[in-house]
């Protein structure tokens, strides 16, 4: 994998900034970690693993809210318009926080989880169900494409600012703010490829196309979820129950 | 949009607004 780039002239300086924003593996592995270490309030009649992952979920998602909360332009917003941003992405910013996990572990039999577990492939197919396996499969095989396209932190950074701001401003009220992040964010993806994969000249166009996998990912990561929930397999105040529900009405 | 289907905040409006933090355990 290609060293993490701390600096220098080059990159552009939103990318410097998203960097220094971009939270520590290992504080949030431990916050959640300890969440996960509290009593569950769950139902009763709930698999406790499945319980688990759920809450694991959530608790991703409570993080990338705090990220969120912090970034430039974002934080500026009207609370109004900040949920209307994460209501329209919230999905793609988990699913993107997965795959980005595993292009980092780098391994094609398993897949890292948030809370530092290790899950064989051979457990998923024999555990999941066959719809979460065909996530993880379909998850698995954009990991590949990235890590062959090389994806680095820099990358991985202004594409999740990008994924955050990607809804058409004509849904928010704060049109010029978000329509400057999104053009800010292109040019500082464009500007940082040509420059530092000059034998790559597509690179930006395929990282946006990865995003399109992205969204599609996370259109079936939803339709699990909902699955699970008309199934009453989700637990009671679940966090991406509420989201999934906003989206829809 | 900051409210639930039952009239009350949102998990998510009560994890970004100023006013209700410290964030709530979900």
């Amino acid at each position: 994998y290609p060293e993490p780039f701390s600096g220098g002239p080059s990159v552009p300086e939103l990318i410097l900034q998203l960097l220094q924003l971009e939270p520590e593996e290992d504080q949030v592995r431990a916050r959640i970690v300890g969440c996960l270490q509290e009593p569950a309030k769950g139902r009763p009649d709930q698999p406790a693993a499945f319980g688990l992952l759920c809450r694991m979920a959530d608790q991703t998602f409570i993080s990338i809210v705090d990220w969120a909360r912090r970034c430039m332009v974002f934080k500026e917003l009207e609370v109004a318009d900040q949920m209307t941003l994460l209501q329209n992405c919230w999905s793609e910013l988990l699913v993107f926080d997965h795959i980005y996990r595993q292009i980092q572990y780098g391994k094609e039999s398993s897949i890292l989880l948030v809370t530092g577990q290790e899950v064989e492939l051979s457990t998923v197919a024999a555990q999941a169900g066959s719809l979460l396996h065909s996530l993880v499969l379909r998850a698995q095989e954009l990991v590949l494409q990235l890590h062959a396209l090389q994806l680095d932190r820099q990358e991985f950074v202004c594409l999740k600012f990008l994924i955050l701001f990607s809804l058409d401003v004509k849904f928010l009220n704060n049109h010029s703010l978000v329509k400057d992040a999104q053009e800010k964010a292109n040019t500082a993806l464009l500007d940082y490829t040509l420059c530092h994969y000059p034998h790559c000249g597509d690179k930006f166009q395929q990282l946006l196309l990865c995003l399109v996998e992205v969204r599609a990912l996370s259109v079936q990561a939803r339709e699990y979820l909902y699955h699970k929930h008309l199934g009453n397999e989700m637990p009671r105040n679940n966090l991406l129950i509420e989201m999934l529900q906003a989206r829809q009405t | 949009p900051c409210q639930g289907t039952a009239g009350q905040p949102t998990i998510l409006y009560a994890l970004l607004s100023p006013s209700l933090r410290p964030r709530p355990s979900v």
